[in-house]
């Protein structure tokens, strides 16, 4: 494991820890989208069931259950615990708009035509849009509140660095897979918009507002 | 193993 993985995978668990703790703390999901939380739970389930299968590491798994963990436990927060404060009228977002094409297109274009492989393809794809729903959201109250950004900046930060990282394996593992590159850039490409209202007005300032 | 892509990575 490199240094831009490693990073990657804490920065990846900031960005969840963050988010479940600015709920849990401030006992409101206002401002937050439930279907991208759904998404990413979703995600993390299709990707995750070699937990089932085989044996990586203690850091793997660990990781792997503490992604699944913590992803159902902020739909659990949303959806059940603090119902009341969860924004739905503003998170109107046509998840199916997503899920049915990227379905699709796990079963079209993956490495391998198996139920495991095509699930995990699925997840990759699923991944690199699955905050559309957040960044639409905020898009449409126009604001997000600082520890909401600080939370996409993380998440944003995650793929970035995986993309590092599949570059230093490209060049000193040989290893090479276009599958994850191509939706990783899709996914990085995403928060670019986002990266750069954080970077030139996220400091300072207590809201954060993306323009349609 | 019959996993091809790389499961290591999260």
């Amino acid at each position: 494991m490199n240094i831009f993985r490693l990073t990657g995978d804490l920065s990846h668990l900031a960005a969840i820890i963050i988010l479940l703790l600015k709920i849990w703390k401030t006992r409101s999901c206002a401002g937050i989208s439930g279907k991208s939380q759904i998404l990413f739970a979703l995600v993390f389930t299709s990707r995750y069931l070699d937990l089932l299968t085989s044996f990586i590491s203690l850091y793997n798994t660990t990781m792997k259950v503490i992604y699944i963990g913590c992803a159902y436990a902020t739909v659990y927060l949303i959806y059940a615990k603090f119902k009341a404060t969860y924004d739905g009228n503003h998170d109107t977002f046509r998840v199916e708009f997503l899920v049915v094409p990227v379905g699709g297109l796990a079963f079209l274009v993956n490495h391998d035509f198996s139920p495991l492989e095509i699930l995990w393809t699925f997840s990759i794809y699923l991944e690199s849009v699955a905050i559309l729903p957040q960044l639409f959201m905020i898009s449409k109250t126009g604001e997000a509140e600082t520890i909401t950004t600080h939370y996409l900046f993380f998440l944003g930060l995650y793929r970035a660095l995986y993309l590092i990282n599949w570059i230093w394996r490209f060049y000193f593992e040989g290893f090479f897979d276009m599958i994850a590159i191509v939706a990783g850039v899709v996914q990085t490409i995403l928060y670019c918009d986002f990266f750069y209202l954080y970077v030139t007005k996220g400091e300072g300032r207590s809201q954060l507002s993306i323009p349609t | 193993d019959e996993l091809v892509t790389d499961k290591d990575e999260l």
